[in-house]
């Protein structure tokens, strides 16, 4: 099973 | 006081086209450096960054940097009110909550003003650090688009597998699977028909299709596409914008539990 992961996972906050 | 015109104003149409089933609200940020906009879709796993730089404008005015709050279904309502040869011009005052799309026709002899209400929109912007990429895939945007639709029909998530011997798109669902190769193809006549392969190491990677369809609505700014696979880092789907910049799709891929 997969889960989707969010961009906010990868990316931070500028 | 902020004034962009844009002589192929076509561009701005497709733009908007491109993005507003991902992005129902988004700021739009005007500064020296040209005409930009990040935003991420409601459920925050796809982002959208567009660059049109200040020089693709025929005339490119921003005294100060703005940042307009623009609903993207009324931005396009207007916008296709423009024809398709159309001048577009963009115009804001300092501290006005609407702006205003300016429309010529090629001859001149029809001038429209459009004007759009802005909103607060409160959105977050994230910092995207500059990565190396353990493949690069750039191929026809046309053939792309063409496999995520097909393969949409038969699964819901696409594997995008490459190796040396070329990029592998696969899905599967309830009946059966699909596996479509593409292989690095230089030796066509015409540039934009190459595919090209550039590999540090193999990687593969799980994606939703219902995004990557979205993102192949932006075909039509680019004859090409470009896909940037890490294995820890969501995908980039890049479009270029001729002359002017460029439409970036990030998408975090699906991953085992």
């Amino acid at each position: 099973q997969c889960i989707q992961k969010k961009i906010t996972e990868y990316f931070s906050k500028n | 006081m902020l004034e962009l015109r844009l002589v192929q104003g076509s561009l701005l149409k497709k733009v908007l086209e491109a993005i507003r089933e991902l992005v129902t609200d988004a700021n739009f940020d005007c500064s020296g450096t040209g005409f930009s906009l990040q935003a991420m879709d409601s459920s925050h796993v796809a982002l959208v960054a567009l660059l049109l730089r200040a020089e693709g404008f025929e005339h490119y005015r921003c005294d100060r940097n703005l940042s307009m709050g623009m609903n993207l279904n009324n931005m396009a309502k207007m916008l296709r009110c423009a024809g398709n040869d159309d001048i577009i011009t963009i115009k804001a005052d300092d501290g006005s909550d609407t702006v205003t799309f300016m429309f010529e026709s090629p001859k001149q002899d029809k001038i429209a003003d459009f004007e759009m209400k802005l909103m607060d929109i409160d959105s977050e912007h994230l910092g995207i650090p500059d990565s190396e990429y353990q493949a690069i895939v750039r191929m026809p945007s046309a053939e792309f688009m063409r496999i995520c639709k097909d393969l949409s029909s038969i699964g819901d998530t696409v594997i995008i597998s490459v190796t040396k011997e070329g990029v592998k798109f696969s899905t599967s669902g309830e009946i059966g699977s699909a596996n479509i190769v593409c292989r690095q193809n230089q030796t066509v006549d015409k540039p934009e028909e190459a595919t090209v392969i550039e590999m540090q190491e193999p990687v593969s990677l799980t994606f939703a299709l219902r995004y990557m369809n979205s993102f192949t609505k932006a075909s039509s700014l680019s004859d090409q596409v470009t896909i940037s696979l890490s294995s820890e880092l969501p995908v980039v789907v890049e479009y270029k914008i001729a002359e002017m910049g460029y439409i970036r799709f990030y998408l975090a891929p699906k991953i085992e539990e």
